[in-house]
């Protein structure tokens, strides 16, 4: 029974994507079979596995605004066990032609219903937005990573996030949660970085992964190699940090 | 007469955020007269700059959805000749309430048309997204300003980012120009930012400013200081970069 899992936070560039990709990743190579949706507009996650999305290539924008079945846009990856329902930059126009319909918020989650079965885990990676999109891929999920870089202004995003994850709570999906939050871009140079740390470490109550994703050229140069970081250079701080955030979260979810 | 420039880009976490309080606060160093207008809901450039949003603070969703004027909302910064119109995470839900509006591409632009000639130049801080928020703010500016970090995602992003704005000068805004492209975060001693530098130097034929803006801590650190980078440490790589990417913007309008 596939557990759905929303990598999500509305401030931009905090690693997302790269959590998406990677985490699955590693829980892929650890035999997990896992589904990665493609839920941004900017494709991120499909262009970083390499998915050059043609013309005829079905995207998520045709399962949620023409009914076109998941099972038929999934395709797999290079990396053995991870499979993707890639994006397009026609979802931006999702969110103005959903408005009107009935239901418009749970239009993701009956798409996944019909493939929840066949993965794992389906990790969902969020556009940076509270918008429709984005409250779309909470009502689907049973749970949300939320990554955080050691800044500021993604320190500050936190509670308008908790808020909106609460009125989904509330309204359209009681049994969503917190699975975690995960630091990443970290710098241990950097007094901002610490401070921040520090910060998270004492004052938030939410659950916080142990592990640590430090900041690392091996991530960043991965997307255009069109590989998770684990295929790219396994003995890489990268690899090893998103490797021990995969098996931290199995231990969590009793699934070790 | 006020030069609207829209500071977009919908990859997240490029510097949009940074180079509009930045530049702004450094064109107002320079005596000239700036309205930074904060149009994400995330209001990172409200928050950096220090102001609090109190109950009953008016912000750009009193402008845009109430119809409140501009000038009884703009309030000024700790940094002298810089204004602000302020933004708040009610915000998320204009984008929902201008869908079924007549005009509803040009409401910014008559927000800003009652307030356009009492500054020297408007910034727009634009949210990550090429939805119907970000097109009102590429709707009421005269150029573009597309800040993007050395990174991967930053680069392929910028083909769709151009593709919208030539939209929208086709269909709703037919002045609009690329001021230039602004390179940030960049850090030297990456191979991947050098490589990301060349392919933009060699194969964009889009302006691209002398001014690179350096990755560095002081700018990361202003924001909690509720200040711009010139305002907490003058004499930071910092803020040479954006005195000089001020400059060299002024130079390009003749205004020097
Ligand atoms: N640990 C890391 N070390 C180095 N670079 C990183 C790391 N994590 C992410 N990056 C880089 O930082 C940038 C932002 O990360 P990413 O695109 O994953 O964030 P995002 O939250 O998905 O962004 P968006 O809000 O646009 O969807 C990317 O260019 C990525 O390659
Ligand atoms: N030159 C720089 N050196 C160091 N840190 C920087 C620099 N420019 C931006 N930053 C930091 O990087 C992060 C992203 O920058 P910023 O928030 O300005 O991007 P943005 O494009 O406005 O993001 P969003 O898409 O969420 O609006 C911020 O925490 C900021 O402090
Ligand atoms: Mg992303
Ligand atoms: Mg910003």
């Amino acid at each position: 029974m596939g557990k759905i899992v929303a990598i999500a936070n509305q401030k931009g560039g905090v690693g997302k994507t790269t959590t998406a990709i990677n985490m699955g990743a590693c829980l892929a190579i650890l035999e997990k079979k896992i589904l990665l949706v493609d839920a941004d507009p900017q494709a991120n996650s499909t262009s970083g596995l390499g998915i050059e999305t043609t013309e005829d290539q079905l995207t998520i924008y045709d399962c949620m605004i023409n009914g076109v079945s998941a099972k038929e846009v999934i395709i797999p990856t290079n990396t053995p066990n991870l499979y993707i329902l890639p994006s397009h930059i026609d979802l931006v126009g999702a969110e103005l032609e959903l408005v009107s319909r009935m239901r418009r918020e749970y239009t993701l989650q009956g798409v996944l219903d019909k493939v929840k079965d066949d993965y794992d885990y389906i990790l969902i990676d969020c556009m940076p937005s509270l918008g429709l999109l984005a409250v779309n891929a909470l009502t689907a999920a049973d749970a949300v990573i939320i990554p955080i870089q050691t800044e500021i202004y993604a320190l500050e995003g936190l509670q308008k996030l908790k808020n909106t994850i609460e009125l989904v709570r509330e309204h359209l999906n009681p049994n969503l949660e917190i699975e975690g939050i995960v630091m990443t871009m970290y710098d241990s140079r950097l007094r901002l970085a610490n401070m921040i740390l520090e910060e998270v470490r004492q004052n938030l109550t939410d659950p916080l992964f142990d592990t640590i994703i430090h900041r690392n050229s091996k991530i960043s140069e991965s997307p255009s190699m069109k590989a998770p970081v684990i295929m790219y250079d396994a003995a890489s701080t990268g690899s090893l940090n998103f490797m021990q955030l995969a098996m931290e979260f199995l231990k969590r979810n009793n699934d070790v």
